[in-house]
């Protein structure tokens, strides 16, 4: 493997030298742009789901004609990637959906 | 119901295992 030897680029990137006792895993470096790490699409989702306060939380339905123009696609992958991800479950079935961290 | 009991709990042990 070739090692980098200018390192114009990158910055703390790890320093070989020394023992790196609490660098270890630090998972996530660059893109705080969005609210953990989540795509303007799949935060705008969560938000919605957060807002339902039904005990059944949203419906597939329910979300797609709040997200007027959204495609169906994305949002299905943004819900799997939610639900992935902990911060949504799905309810009575698979179009209902609440969120972990609404109550 | 139960079936959301699981649900959630397993979500939110997710969540945890991201955040940990």
């Amino acid at each position: 493997n070739a090692q980098p030897g200018g390192g114009g680029s990158s910055l703390t990137l790890s320093t070989p030298g020394r023992a790196s006792s609490d660098t270890g895993g630090s998972f996530s470096g660059g893109n705080d742009m969005h609210t953990n790490g989540l795509t303007p699409h799949q935060s705008q989702i969560l938000n919605l789901i957060r807002s339902c306060k039904g005990s059944e939380g949203m419906g597939f339905e329910d979300l797609k004609s709040r997200l007027h123009g959204m495609n169906v696609n994305t949002i299905k992958q943004a819900l799997e990637f939610l639900s992935n991800e902990g911060h949504i479950y799905s309810t009575v079935d698979d179009d209902h959906y609440k969120s972990t961290d609404g109550d | 119901l139960d079936r959301i009991q699981k649900n959630k709990a397993a979500a939110l042990q997710r969540l945890a295992a991201r955040h940990v």
